[in-house]
């Protein structure tokens, strides 16, 4: 698969 | 020469809050490969801790590596070594520059 647009994994801790 | 070499620290947070209070995007195989701090939240452990800056790249968690690993699973990473009751802490080797060592 394509690499993913980062922007869209953002995790809050 | 060595003025712009990258460097790394470790920064110890104390779990002095019940969060840890970061945002974190990035991971292998995406545009930023290793998890990068987008923010820091305040009253959390880590803006207490007041080294953590945003911009910061996450090159381990308590001396595990996160090379390699796809977002999900360093969150998974971060997440436990926050939770887990054996420490109260949380080192994190961080880099102020966005690029892999």
């Amino acid at each position: 698969s394509p690499p993913k647009d980062y922007e869209d994994e953002v995790t809050f801790f | 020469p060595g003025l712009l070499e990258p460097t790394s620290t470790v920064v110890r947070v104390q779990k002095s809050a019940t969060t840890l209070g970061i945002a974190i995007e990035g991971g292998a195989n995406t545009r930023q490969p290793l998890p990068r701090i987008v923010t820091i939240q305040r009253g959390g452990s880590a803006h207490n801790c007041g080294q953590l800056k945003v911009g910061q790249v996450l090159l381990e968690v308590n001396g595990l590596s996160l090379r390699g690993r796809e977002h999900r699973d360093a969150a998974r990473i971060i997440a436990q070594a926050f939770k887990t009751k054996d420490r109260d802490y949380v080192d994190f080797r961080v880099s102020d520059y966005n690029v892999a060592l």
